[in-house]
């Protein structure tokens, strides 16, 4: 049983980030998550892969290029606060 | 397949 229902996930960084890759898809809009770090950050905050991610610490980030997201995230600090949804919700 | 299409990778 899938949740379509988007979901907030506030992680703090680990010896290796935030356990999680940001992927672009050609001609595709949104960016994705995907290689979710089995018990890293990402992952016990709720992120699953092939998540959408939709939001950075309370920011749409829909129609962001995908260079200004990571820097997002990077400036974000040691905590980052993700609003993402299912691909299928999406 | 999605994999093979993506562009831009980063792990964070």
């Amino acid at each position: 049983k899938v949740n379509h229902k988007p979901r907030v996930c506030k992680m703090v960084k680990g010896p290796s980030g935030f356990g999680f890759n940001l992927n672009m898809v050609k001609n595709k809009p949104g960016l994705f998550i995907n290689e979710v770090q089995r018990h890293g950050p990402a992952d016990v905050a709720g992120v699953e892969n092939n998540d959408v991610l939709v939001e950075v610490n309370g920011v749409n980030v829909i129609n962001e290029p995908y260079d200004n997201v990571v820097a997002r995230i990077k400036e974000s600090g040691d905590t980052v606060t993700l609003l993402v949804c299912s691909k299928d919700a999406y | 397949n999605m994999i093979s299409l993506v562009t831009q990778k980063t792990k964070l």
